[in-house]
């Protein structure tokens, strides 16, 4: 399985419809200070199901809904769709690529996806449960985290070597 | 799962020296330590890191850029006993210097095999190593803009590239 | 003493928005907030930033980088207030692109007139800006020995001056 | 008053003594990760008076004296000297310089100079005393910490408030 799109529209900085189409290898993610490197890092990671709108930054989840600027008035939903190809024998699905949706509105009202049929948070993560895929993984590495993998105390790092297991 | 975890301790401990061995290179060395082997399932970890020349020493007393190198030997111990379809790394490479970079990228080139890795940077030599390189700009203040540099299939960067910070 | 830290908090606040508009640029603004206007001396003070075209938001949705500019905004806020002898500072940089270091480098030298500065850094723009220079190396491993590579009374460094990092 | 100059010896991987004289503006340090630009910034804090040892990354006080490395025995002691210049006014001082120096053994044992003769910390945090200069002062920032200006909760940045007073 490898990733194969991400889409952002209304997330956080990005206003407007964005596409990142991936290849395999390294892809790299440059531009200046404050310009949305690691808003694409929260986008992923809300995908895929975070629950903790203080992992993303914010105080609550509409907090990633783009909220205005000087030129632009707020948006009113934020939504996040990730591609993934060649999954029928790690994820088991019947399709070669599968998308992944969430939305989030104002209210604070959410929605899940699954090529673009309604499904709930259960069922994303099943689908990535063993696989390395999702949250709770260490293959999302935050900005400014990398040092808390020492100098969290002895007992919480022990999560690390559960999560391998 | 005493013995799961066991196990699964001893396997992350060996990638951990070897990985730490391609990070700082010949001469260190390092382990991971049981606090209380008495109580494997409760008990803490400690980090023993052994930098080229230096004496043994837990973590703490290692320089900034020592503990980056540290954490992405541990990190990426734990990457080759369940390798992720995709790692998504975000400015790992802040406190490093320049032949610490050099190292940490000839290290996840390894891994590519295996994995994707989407990396976000500020430093130039992480971002020669890239095969796909995605600029974001917000020329229109506050809305993020994507301008897509790819050159895999190219041999350079197309010219009008935003000159990567730093 | 109640009065004594209303006047405190007002001058740090009158700095800190003097600072931060002068490192983030035109079209930006901050200011401190008393969390409990009716408890002054016991309630929480929050940071407000508004980057260029960005919305008024507290500090924790600011990048990286925006999040440093902020700090150093406050730090030298009190600075203004209470100049130190001497100030050191320890890789302030690490998260800064290039442009906001230049006005991080802009603003301190502001600080010269009435404070020495000791700033440890890899980054050239940094290093470019410092009258004197000191480089470490650890050529014999694990002991620290310094070279010297003034250039104050030079115009340029010495040729055989060790490359900076990054 | 300024800073004139700062020798170590013994001092964390300052094994050999070292000396690195001061002027006015703006002085950079430079080099490889770990060759031992922090410990420099610890040794000033040291000498200041910092009483923890977790502060300075140590377990313990003696953490501080020069370890030992493949090819060098251990030392028995590390100390520390901070030389100020023009002080007769800002310190109230009859010399025109003043010379801090530090010391601490293997057995835990420490002592405190003033240009050369004993002293008792209390004479060192008295001299210091308004000046800005010291160990609790904003104006040491160490590699890592400036984030915490902003991240620690609202009730501790009040501590700044009240230095600054
Ligand atoms: N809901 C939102 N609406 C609009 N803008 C937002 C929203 N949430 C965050 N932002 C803005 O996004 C910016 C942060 O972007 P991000 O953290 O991705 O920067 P970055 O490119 O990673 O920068 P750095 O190099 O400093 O880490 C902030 O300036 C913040 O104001
Ligand atoms: N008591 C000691 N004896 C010998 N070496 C020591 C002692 N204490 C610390 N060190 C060594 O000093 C090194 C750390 O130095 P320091 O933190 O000054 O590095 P640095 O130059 O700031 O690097 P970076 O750029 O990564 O921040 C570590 O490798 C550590 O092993
Ligand atoms: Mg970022
Ligand atoms: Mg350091």
């Amino acid at each position: 399985v490898y990733l194969k799109s991400l889409e952002l529209v209304g997330f956080k900085s990005f206003a407007l419809k964005t596409k990142l189409d991936f290849e395999p290898g390294m892809t790299a993610v440059v531009g200046p200070n404050g310009c949305g490197k690691s808003n694409i890092a929260d986008a992923v990671r809300w995908v895929l199901g975070e629950q903790s709108a203080k992992a993303l930054r914010g105080g609550k989840m509409e907090d990633c809904i783009f909220n205005g600027t000087d030129g632009k008035r707020p948006l009113g939903m934020a939504e996040t769709t990730i591609t993934f190809a060649d999954c029928e024998n790690v994820l088991g699905t019947d399709y070669n690529e599968i998308s992944i949706a969430r939305r989030v509105f104002r209210s604070g009202e959410g929605q899940y996806f699954m090529n673009k049929a309604p499904c709930r948070l259960k069922d994303i993560q099943r689908l990535f449960m063993g696989t390395g895929i999702g949250t709770v993984s260490y293959s999302i590495m935050e900005q400014g985290r990398i040092d808390q993998i020492l100098s969290s105390r002895p007992e919480d790092r022990r999560t690390i070597f559960e999560e391998a297991s | 799962t005493t013995d799961m975890f066991s196990k699964t301790f001893e396997q992350i401990n060996e990638n951990f020296q070897v990985m730490f061995k391609k990070l700082f290179g010949t001469g260190s060395s390092s382990k991971l330590v049981l606090v209380n082997e008495e109580d494997i399932l409760e008990c803490g970890i400690e980090v023993i890191a052994r930098p080229p020349g230096k004496r043994p020493q837990t973590v703490s007393l290692l320089s900034g850029g020592e503990r980056t190198l540290t954490a992405v030997a541990l990190l990426f111990a734990i990457y080759m006993i369940k390798p992720s379809p995709f790692c998504l790394l975000d400015e790992l490479d802040a406190a490093l210097d320049a032949s610490n970079i050099n190292r940490f990228v000839d290290v996840l080139q390894g891994f590519l095999g295996q994995s994707q890795f989407l990396v976000i940077t500020h430093n130039n030599r992480t971002i020669a190593a890239a095969d796909v390189l995605y600029g974001i700009t917000m020329e229109q203040s506050g809305v993020s803009k994507i301008v897509a540099m790819k050159f895999k299939d190219h041999e350079k960067k197309k010219p009008d590239a935003p000159p990567p910070a730093t």
